[in-house]
């Protein structure tokens, strides 16, 4: 097709650049367009310079390289359907996402799975060879491990402020390199702006009454480290201990010796500032208190007592044109329905 | 004492370690144990429970004549399951689900307003109905999608932990929305139609009616219901005369047919 892809519903839009896979912008019910991107980064951990502040347990300290890109590009595959339209995007073999966009909802879903983040000690385990971990598609990684970021961009003017909740209650009005109660010297930019959100975190443009709020599915640590960003981390697999406690490093192995895989949620609001204020507020109580789902299997035989589901051919019968003597003589396709042919029309040449 | 370890093991969670995961390996692991097992102990509470709210509602509908619904009777006595990788697209009483077998899902809402989940499960490829169970059964729009590869690669090593072997045909995940009232759970029926899935069989009549359905005010949902778009698969349509057609509303951009 030409163009963008576009996938959403009535009151939201999510537009895909047709070059890169990746999400452009948003499409408001009234056709305005918002320049918007998400993209996956990851922060190579320090550790080389500094030995005694590695990223850790108790520390994040990335490389002042900053958060680099996972991928330019993303491969995708767009499904539309009765329920949902949803986007999936492969980023590289261990980054993958699907961005849904329901019927009936005003957010926007972005599910994504992270992992095993690949180290140089993969490369050389025999039994990960093959499938994914072949050397082709892994970029090299330093040997101090990695933490990736969901980085989500807009062209917001938000002078440096951003806001977190506490506990799911009350909101903190956030400014960067800025602390309310001392004056703030730090060598590091990034980590000293990273605070812990437990439900919310957003933006707002007060001249364009805009506001970005996303809400993960469990607590993450999250900042906006330039304006009109909100970044939030998913994942860390560090090979070097902090030296503050636990003796261990971060380097969590999965099945198969590999690193952890991580899948989850982040849902995204915008628009007027009042109206996404109360929908970051309700959905926050709906993640907070999820719906608990459960099976059981009756017996093939068990009547469940509901009364037949109306069967597809009350009126609507399709039968090959050859034979329109029959159906004239069983009373014609549209005898029961409403749209009822006339028989004379039927035994007249169905065609 | 069937929610007390649970009690007891978040307790335990609440420490730093434990929330961050900045905690040595086996510790982490025996947390992960600790969790389970709780979790495993909680959800027959959950069960009980559930059967205290069939209970009082029956003694209703009893005192109006009516009788307990087969449901109702099935859900006290049958066995309840619960799937614990769901968030790995992984349940097994789902995938196995056969031609013609019915499963009930039951949803439960904890919090105080009604509340629009949607219902992700794996099955197998195929073609599945989704109804209410109370009432005349309404359908409810359902649509499948595929599993990312990434997902299934994940969901291969869940299922070669559950049941040593890696199923192929596990590809789809079935969607649906259900519309759940405070503080009780809603129960649907999903039952496989047929065995190969040629697009969603979704009926007019329930898209009609889960455009029609009651949908909560204070949810800010609503709007216009439009009609699925041909994705190239084939939607099965029964005839919907009486059904007006809600007119889609225009989304400016080029519309992408497939």
């Amino acid at each position: 097709a030409k163009g963008d892809f576009l996938f959403g519903n009535a009151r939201i839009s999510g537009i895909i650049d047709q070059h890169t896979g990746l999400l452009k912008g948003i499409q408001f019910a009234d056709g305005r367009r918002l320049p918007f991107k998400q993209n996956f980064y990851y922060y190579d951990a320090d550790g080389k310079y500094r030995p005694e502040k590695n990223s850790g347990a108790y520390i994040f300290n990335p490389t002042d390289r900053g958060a680099q890109r996972i991928s330019p590009k993303a491969e995708i595959e767009i499904l539309r359907g009765p329920v949902v339209e949803e986007v999936h995007q492969v980023f590289s073999p261990w980054c993958s996402q699907v961005i849904r966009i329901y019927k009936h909802s005003d957010y926007i879903e972005f599910h994504w799975l992270v992992g095993p983040i690949p180290i140089q000690a993969d490369l050389n385990n025999p039994n990960l060879q093959g499938g994914t971990m072949n050397q082709a598609n892994y970029q090299p990684i330093s040997d101090n491990g990695r933490e990736v970021v969901s980085l989500y961009e807009t062209d917001m003017k938000t002078n440096g402020t951003f806001f977190t909740d506490s506990n799911g209650r009350e909101t903190i009005r956030r400014l960067r390199d800025h602390r309310s109660d001392y004056r703030l010297f730090t060598s590091e930019h990034t980590a000293s702006n990273y605070y812990p959100i437990t439900s919310w975190i957003f933006i707002r443009d007060y001249d364009r009454n805009l506001q970005l709020s996303i809400l993960p599915d469990r607590p993450q640590g999250g900042s906006s480290i330039h304006d009109g960003q909100v970044e939030l981390m998913l994942h860390r697999r560090l090979l070097q201990d902090d030296g503050l406690g636990v003796e261990e490093p971060l380097n969590e192995p999965g099945i198969d010796r590999r690193g952890l895989i991580i899948r989850g949620k982040h849902y995204l609001l915008i628009g007027p500032i009042d109206s996404v204020i109360r929908s970051t507020r309700q959905l926050s109580k709906q993640l907070h208190l999820h719906p608990v789902q459960w099976f059981q299997a009756p017996p093939v035989a068990m009547n469940l007592g509901l009364p037949a589901v109306p069967s597809s051919n009350n009126g609507l019968i399709l039968s090959s044109a050859g034979t329109s003597s029959n159906l004239a003589a069983n009373g014609g396709a549209g005898s029961s329905g409403g749209d009822s042919l006339s028989n004379s029309a039927l035994s007249g040449g169905s065609s | 004492n069937e929610l007390e370890p649970l009690q007891e093991t978040l307790g335990i969670l609440q420490h730093h370690d434990a929330v961050t995961g900045t905690c040595k390996q086996f510790v982490n692991d025996d947390y992960s144990r600790m969790l389970a097992h709780a979790m495993k102990k909680a959800h027959h509470s959950l069960v009980t429970s559930v059967a205290k709210i069939i209970e009082h509602n029956n003694e209703q509908r009893g005192q109006q004549g009516q009788p307990m619904s087969p449901i109702d009777t099935f859900i006290m006595k049958g066995e309840h399951i619960f799937c614990s990788s769901l968030n790995a697209s992984h349940c097994q009483i789902s995938e196995k689900l056969d031609r013609f077998e019915k499963l009930l899902i039951h949803v439960y809402n904890p919090a105080s307003h009604t509340v629009q989940h949607y219902v992700q499960i794996p099955v197998r490829d195929g073609r599945y109905m989704v109804r209410e169970s109370t009432g005349p059964g309404l359908v409810v729009a359902s649509q499948q999608t595929p599993i990312p590869p990434a997902v299934l690669r994940l969901t291969s090593i869940e299922s070669r932990q559950d049941y040593g072997v890696i199923d192929p045909e596990v590809s789809k995940e079935l969607i649906f929305a259900a519309i759940l009232p405070p503080l009780t759970m809603a129960t649907y029926i999903i039952e496989k139609t047929a065995l190969s899935s040629s697009g969603n069989l979704m009926t007019s009549a329930a898209s009609s009616l889960y455009s029609s359905q009651s949908m909560p005010n204070n949810n800010n949902l609503g709007g216009q219901f439009l009609p699925p778009r041909q994705p190239g698969g084939n939607q099965f349509h029964t005839n919907a005369n009486n059904i007006q057609r809600r007119e889609s509303i225009p989304v400016s951009g080029p519309q992408l047919t497939t």
